[in-house]
């Protein structure tokens, strides 16, 4: 199985 | 204040299309550059960026950035009311309580108008990397729409992987895979939009969930060509471009192997 990281894992708050 | 007329009123209905089923609410961002939308899905799994820009709009005018915080449900109920043809126009004052919708048919023998009420929305901005992608593919967003439904028929996930010779769509589910390559094709005499174009500067491989690429589907009337980017172990951008206008894009975070 794989999991689901957020996409605020990738990308920094602005 | 902010005003923005758009001729092709149906467009903004495309747009809301595309949304809807990921969030349920949003700011827009108004600025002399243009509308643009920022909005993660309440998971918090995929990201959707759109611009409308200024220059698409017949009349346009913002003298500073306003947000217009909408529920999007309900925006969606009140562009209904407008007909596919009717020219939009969005008016709201510089801290809208407020936003009006202006519809006016093409023969200019109907104008309605509707006032939205405006929340205010507290979400988190992501700074998304300007980045060379390591992969590009550029396919007819319809062949990638069934692309996307046939295999969420089989599986829940979609491993996509992209070599110079084409991409492989793969899934597995309970009652067995799934494997679709696409090759590219540009030498045919296809036109622009029906062909399959890759760029790769290196094999890129990575699963994602359907279910969202099914929702980013939703935007295939906005364009006939959708281009997929990827890098390894970094969320792939679904863009649709809006001719003339801006675009939608999706990113959507990779599934970690355990």
């Amino acid at each position: 199985m794989a999991g689901q990281p957020t996409i605020a894992s990738f990308f920094a708050p602005a | 204040m902010f005003e923005a007329r758009l001729l092709q009123g149906g467009l903004l209905k495309k747009v809301l299309d595309s949304i809807k089923d990921i969030i349920t609410e949003g700011n827009f961002d108004c600025s002399p550059n243009g509308l643009s939308l920022q909005a993660m899905d309440s998971s918090h799994v995929s990201l959707i960026d759109i611009l409308l820009e200024s220059e698409g709009f017949e009349h346009y005018r913002c003298d500073r950035n306003i947000p217009m915080g909408l529920n999007i449900t309900n925006l969606v109920k009140m562009i209904k009311c407008a007909g596919s043809e009717d020219i939009v126009t969005i008016k709201c004052e510089d801290k809208p309580d407020n936003v009006t919708f202006l519809f006016e048919s093409k023969d200019n023998d109907k104008i309605s108008d509707f006032e939205m009420k405006t929340m205010t929305i507290d979400d988190e901005h992501l700074l998304v990397p300007d980045q060379t992608y390591t992969a590009v593919v550029k396919m007819p967003s319809a062949e990638f729409q069934r692309l996307c439904r046939d295999m969420a028929a089989i599986g829940d996930t979609v491993n996509i992987s992209v070599t110079k010779e084409g991409v492989r769509f793969s899934t597995t589910g309970d009652m067995g895979t799934a494997n679709i390559t696409v090759r590219p094709n540009p030498s045919g005499d296809q036109k622009e939009e029906e062909r399959t174009e890759v760029q790769i500067t290196e094999p890129v491989s990575a699963g994602f969930a359907l279910r969202y690429l099914n929702s980013f589907t939703k935007a295939t009337p906005l364009s006939p060509t959708v281009t997929l980017g990827m890098v390894p172990n970094l969320p792939i951008v679904v863009e649709y471009k809006i001719a003339d206008m801006g675009h939608v894009r999706y990113y959507l975070a990779p599934k970690i192997e355990d």
